[in-house]
């Protein structure tokens, strides 16, 4: 219904606007409906201002850029209407250690409330990690599944 | 409600029977390129009723059945079985007595599927009623496929509505 | 024309039989005319066969195999008809170490017909370059270029 | 054939002049996200000759003049050069005899732009018969952008030809 979308937007939006400049350091973002009067059909903008550079739209932002954009987004919205569970596969694949860590930070601050399992390369994000599952193919073809630590998770992703 | 276990055979790669469990805390999966770790997650869409094949990266529902390697031959059947532990979270109203639940799903190569609730057969609409409301299901926003985060941003405008739509 | 077209065809898949499996470490792959009787016309398939796995249509590849698969194509037609030169922005982006490793292998010997800009987070792909140059924005919004050494060169994409 | 040198000065990020010479050997270009990496590898395909502004991530052709920071004002003009060594690979005809060429290409806010070889004004197509044979322009398969290596591997077979095509 009208009212509930209106009322989720709203939430959502003012979590995004402390999200995104939280995972950028920076800047600042908002999401805008497309048609204010018409919230049955209405799309969402997203309006984004990396720190430092100008109001832009999200096109013109870089790879990892739209990918912090992102995650800031689903993060906002787990915030306001939190899931039980959150799979992310390699979301931090076009990320630099920076955003990494910031990413991970705010991934250990909601797991208290959300499960979350990361498939990821990055040894900087399997180091946050308090259990790590290695998948191998010892046999070729065939996937097998072994609990591993944290050296031997590095070997296995390398 | 969180994921307690995840049990998985004959299901793409995994042909043997594969038994991931899950603490509480943060968990990793890592490996190499092509080991099968999306395929863990297609298994998890997979259980929770996903539907389409092309969503589950297979051409048909037969792609999800291991079809064979140098070394083993194909099998005729894919299960998963996901626990979940109840005793934490959100919780349908209906499971509120019990402390965990196992949900199953089976799929054969000509086609059938069956699903088990504890072991008992139930209809897919049952799984599906397990999760309504909770935010999680086999399209949620809260799993994200490999190389599709930047979706969000991409997309239409009209298209981010509905991740706004199903959070209210 | 027809002919000019088989022949680079069959040029490309002859060295596309020899990449696939190089990079991948073993396994088969081939280029096939899905219309052999309409040169002009014809689509290209690509049969792909992973170490130890069936062969499959590539969309069955994971991530890292479909990104590794299509690093041997475009290798496969330079080896045919070089280009002066090659820009690869974060293609190792997917891939684990050992991939990563073979890929820079083979832009190392290829780099001596074929000049190479390679753009990265990765450390194992910075270590085999002979020049760096860091790209930096220490005035928020304006890009500015030095040249680097290793070192800062990790700082920097950290 | 080979870049010798890149000079960037108003074009996206790149406020200032800014010039990277690249001598022989692998060259990497490292830094953070959003820093302007790839604007470099949308300044290599600008000069080459590129009309979309979409195929260099922008709406309109002014996205590709830098528009102003925190710090820093809009300016009125884009304009990179790239200067190609001679000496080696393969060289068009018509330049063997040099040692060195530049092309340079210019942008204006009122959507006038300008070619110039050797500093001498030139047309579009002067600068594209540089390429024309080489297997290096605007969208050859020789520039891989950022995310985008899969698409060989998803496109449909008809598009896949293409990249046969300009290798024959
Ligand atoms: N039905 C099936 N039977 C056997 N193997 C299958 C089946 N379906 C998929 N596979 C195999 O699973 C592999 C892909 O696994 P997956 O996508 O999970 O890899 P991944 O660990 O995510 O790798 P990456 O790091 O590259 O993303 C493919 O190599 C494919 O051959
Ligand atoms: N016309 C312009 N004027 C000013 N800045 C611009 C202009 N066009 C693009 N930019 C800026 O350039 C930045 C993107 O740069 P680029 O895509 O090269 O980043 P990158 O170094 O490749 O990052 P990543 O590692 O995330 O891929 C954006 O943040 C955008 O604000
Ligand atoms: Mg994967
Ligand atoms: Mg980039």
């Amino acid at each position: 219904s009208r009212v509930r979308f209106k009322e989720a937007f709203d939430a959502i939006n003012e979590r995004f606007e402390k999200v995104f400049p939280r995972l950028f350091g920076g800047g600042k973002a908002k999401l805008v409906l497309t048609e204010e009067d018409n919230l049955l059909e209405s799309g969402v903008e997203i309006v984004a201002q990396a720190p430092g550079k100008k109001l832009q739209p999200v096109e013109l932002l870089s790879g990892g850029e739209k990918a912090l954009a992102a995650v800031s987004l689903v993060f906002s919205v787990f915030l306001y209407h939190p899931s039980p569970f959150c799979i992310l596969d390699e979301v931090d694949a076009p990320l630099d250690d920076v955003n990494v860590d910031r990413v991970n930070e705010m991934i250990r601050e909601m797991s208290m409330f959300t499960q979350f399992l990361l498939i990821t390369h990055n040894k900087r994000t399997m180091e946050i990690c308090d259990a790590l599952f290695g998948v191998t193919m010892d046999e070729p073809g065939v996937s097998k599944v072994v609990q591993v630590d944290l050296r031997r998770a590095a070997e296995l992703a390398a | 409600m969180r994921i307690k276990k995840l049990e998985i055979s004959g299901f793409k790669s995994f042909s043997d029977r594969t038994v991931l469990t899950f603490e509480e805390g943060l968990s990793a999966i890592v490996g190499p390129n092509g080991c099968g770790k999306s395929n863990i997650v297609d298994a998890v869409r997979w259980v929770m009723g996903e539907q389409s094949a092309r969503m589950l990266r297979g051409r048909s529902m037969e792609d999800l059945i291991f079809g064979g390697s140098d070394t083993r031959g194909a099998v005729g059947m894919a299960e998963v079985t996901m626990t979940l532990d109840l005793t934490i979270g959100t919780v349908p109203a209906r499971y509120v007595d019990y402390s965990e639940i196992q949900v199953t799903r089976r799929a054969f190569r000509d086609g059938t599927s069956e699903y088990f609730i504890q072991k008992v057969p139930c209809r897919l609409k049952d799984i599906a009623d397990i999760f309504v409301g909770t935010g999680a299901h086999s399209r949620a926003y809260s799993i994200i496929e490999q190389a599709k985060i930047g979706f969000i941003v991409t997309a239409k405008p009209e298209e981010r509505r509905t991740v706004i739509e199903e959070a209210a």
